[in-house]
Formats: structure tokens, sequence, C-alpha cells
């Protein structure tokens, strides 16, 4: 599902070049639980800000189910984002005036659901991360985990084929987020490709394999049994 | 320093009441290091917003140092904000449009800092948390994590007596946090008062006393041997 090729991303700044992303190698094949780990600054988000489509490689190549991504289109690559990938954002990218109702059902309005489906999928997705008596609160209007859990719910309400979530249990406490785990294993089981970022080695025990990162390279890439 | 009685937070949503924090009593003396912990939702946020005179109860007291809060001017609380306490936010709060080393002089620049000083403090700052080759970068030239550590140069930048910092190591690695930790116990060391939101127990172990909530209520208030 997932082929790149010396993956690389630099950004100018200023009168500096930042190897934000270099070379990286990278094969996942459908219906893999994979976790991305690494320190702060290493190139985990750039890696799966490309991965997602969202940004464009410097260099390298990355083929998503078979399709070299530099090759396509605008509107197929807006095609792609909609319905084949689900994302978590580090910082959830919710829109601020809005409720958390209408946030979930965003993804359904793009996606031309026929709009008397819209609301029972995004209460049902709001419900499957235990937000159901948040529904009408806007993000100022939720705690950090809250807002966390309305982007989860969100990238998951299109059924996408592959859930790509950078740091998804970050303001979670331990036990809603193995409540979340719990739900990707299941959604994993059902054939998503899960790929997570994270630094907590709680969560990345539900993955099959891990994927470091030191300073923008892929420095390991370890297969684990699964808890 | 601070001392609470029947700390109480009503917010209005439609035709809703939430109760987001009730009844609290808490109190912290000058110099100890105390962790808050619960599950998301619990009302921690709203704890640290009213400790750090960021939000008025709606009902209940709260006295620091000695002086009832509700009882300040405006002008009293923005110089016990700017003086007193150095906050991290949960969200970061960074100034969006300005570098990493501009949104750390912010506190300085409020609290009249001689302009020739301003600079070399925050670079200090950014130094003490690892960041003084991203001190040119703004907010959207930063990982998850660098954004959170300028949240914590700027929270430290005016040698605060208190430092309130709600999830200061949510986006970090593991080690990079315990970095931070011991940042943090230094301060502590030196006479700063530390009061942590955390929802892990790599950092918790670190505090003196833990303080548990759950539904906008403190169920307990532990004493314990930090590591
Ligand atoms: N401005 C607001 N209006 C309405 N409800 C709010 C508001 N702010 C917070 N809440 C609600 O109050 C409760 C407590 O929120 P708070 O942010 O204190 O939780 P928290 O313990 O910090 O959670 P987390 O660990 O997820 O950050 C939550 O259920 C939240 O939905
Ligand atoms: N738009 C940008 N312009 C310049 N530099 C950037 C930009 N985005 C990221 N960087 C830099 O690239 C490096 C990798 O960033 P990235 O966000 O991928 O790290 P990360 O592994 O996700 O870190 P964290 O765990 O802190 O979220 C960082 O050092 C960062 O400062
Ligand atoms: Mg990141
Ligand atoms: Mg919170």
């Amino acid at each position: 599902m997932i082929e790149t090729q010396s993956l690389t991303k630099d950004y100018v700044v200023g009168a500096d070049v930042v190897h934000a992303l270099a070379d990286a190698d990278i094969r996942i094949d459908a219906g893999e639980l994979v976790a991305i780990m690494g320190p702060s600054g290493s190139g985990k988000s750039t890696c799966m800000n490309l991965l997602g489509c969202l940004d464009t490689p410097s260099a390298g190549s990355y083929h998503f189910d078979g399709v070299e991504v530099s090759s396509m289109s605008t509107d197929q690559l807006a095609a792609v984002r909609n319905e084949k990938i689900g994302f978590v954002f580090q910082s959830f990218n919710l829109l601020g005036r809005t409720s958390a109702l209408h946030n979930v059902e965003m993804p359904l309005i793009y996606g031309n659901t026929p709009a008397r489906d819209r609301r029972p999928r995004a209460v049902a997705a709001l419900s499957a991360v235990g937000l159901a008596d948040r529904m009408d609160h806007t993000p100022a209007q939720l705690s950090g985990g809250q807002m966390q859990r309305v982007a989860i719910a969100r990238a998951l309400v299109n059924d996408p084929a592959l859930l790509l979530a950078d740091e998804p249990t970050g303001a979670l406490d331990t036990r809603t987020g193995l409540e979340i785990m719990a739900l990707f294993q299941k959604l994993n089981g059902t054939g998503i490709t899960v790929v997570l970022v994270t630094h907590e080695p709680e969560v990345a025990r539900f993955a099959q394999r891990i994927l470091r990162f030191r300073d923008g390279r892929l420095v390991s890439d370890q297969g684990q049994t699964p808890e």
C-alpha cells in the first residue's frame, strides 16, 4: 500500500537548510499496524505529512496503492485524501468556530455523503471515542483530550483504508489512551492499515512493527509480537 | 502560597450546565513539587487556569500568596501573572507569526525588562530546553515537541516563583521529557513551586505529592517519595 524510495524533505529557513527527512525507504503492506518512534524533531511528522499526501517531497518517490503520488493531479490527490486516508494531526487542526459534531461531519460533506446519512455517521464516530455527550461543544468548550478524540473521530468517519495518526494519545490519560488503542486494534482487525507516531512504549506495544527515526533518518525497522 | 476553598467552575452550554470543577480544597506551600492527574475531561486544566489567575471561579475562594484573587484589580492580576507565575499551556498558545525567540521575549517585554537584557535571557531559556538552534523558526517551522519546549522556555524566562505546567511533556519523546523534568526538579531545588498536570506515571514520580481528579472533583491527595 505504501512504498517510498529515498524520500527526502528539506526546508529553507533564512540561510540554513533543515534536512527534516533524508532518504527514507519505507514499505508498509495493506493491513499492517506500524508504530513510528524517535526523538522530538527527528522527522516523524514530516514523514507522516508526506505519507498522507499533504505535502510533497524535495526528492525521492512515494507510491501509494501502486500510483506515484507526484504524478497525481490536484483533484486525484484530494480524492485520495478524502476517500482512502484518515489523518489525526499532532495539533488536531479542528475548525474553531463550529461544534465537535460538525467538525466530524466535514469529511462526509467533502465526500458527498447524502445529507441524511452524515449526522448518524458522525454521532457514531463520536460515540466510539466516548464523546456522545460533547457533540455540541466547540473546541474552546472541550478539554485537550476531548479535542484529540474529536480529531480521531473525524479521521475515522469516512471509513478510510489507511489511518495515519500523529501522537493520537498524547493528550489522553493512560486509560482513555488504551481505549483508543483498543479501537485502533479492532479497526486493524477489519483490514484497515494503521500507522501511528507515538513516544509512549505502552502504545507502541500494540504494533507489529516499529520504525525508529533519528535526525531525519530511518535508523531501524523491527518486527515485534504485538500484545 | 496556594490556598483554595470550595473552588468551583461551571460552564453553560446551550441548556446544559457542565460542572467542570466542584468544591476543590487545595493547599500548596511554597517550594513544593506537585503532580495533578486524572482522566480526560476531569477538570485538571480548569483548575490550572484558576490557579494561574487566567479565569475566575463560579464559587469558592482562592488565596494566592495570602491575597484573595477575586479582590485584585485587573492591573494587580496582570502583574501577578507576569511577575510571579509562569504558565505552560496544554496547547502552547504561541504567537504564530513570530519567531521562537520573540515568543520567549514576550513576558520580558510586558515586564519592562530593559531591552538589552531581553535577548540574552530569552536565548538562555531556549538553550535550557535544547532549542538554541531553532530560535529563528516560527511555530509553523517547528515540530510539535519543539513548540512545546518554546512554551516551556517562555514560562521560565521571567524567573517565576510559581510554575504551572499543563501536560509539559505531552508532545515529547521519553528522553527529552526526562530532560525537561530534570530541569523542573533543578528549578524546584532553588525554591520555585512547581505544579504540573501529567498523565504519565514516569513524570509523576518526580513529584512529592499527587492530586487526583475525577469528574470535576479532587478525589485524592497523596504524598510520595520523589525519585
Ligand atoms: N469553556 C468551556 N465550556 C464548556 N465546557 C467546558 C469548557 N472548558 C472545559 N469544559 C468541559 O469541562 C470539563 C473539564 O475540562 P478540562 O479542560 O478541565 O479537563 P482536563 O482534565 O484538563 O482534560 P484533559 O486531560 O483532556 O486535558 C470537560 O468535560 C470539558 O468538556
Ligand atoms: N516548515 C518547516 N520549516 C522549517 N523547518 C521545519 C519545518 N517543519 C519542520 N521543521 C524542522 O524539521 C525537523 C523535523 O520536524 P518534525 O515535525 O518532522 O519532527 P517530529 O519528529 O514530528 O518531532 P516531534 O516529536 O517534536 O513532533 C525539526 O527539527 C523541525 O524544526
Ligand atoms: Mg511531530
Ligand atoms: Mg487539560
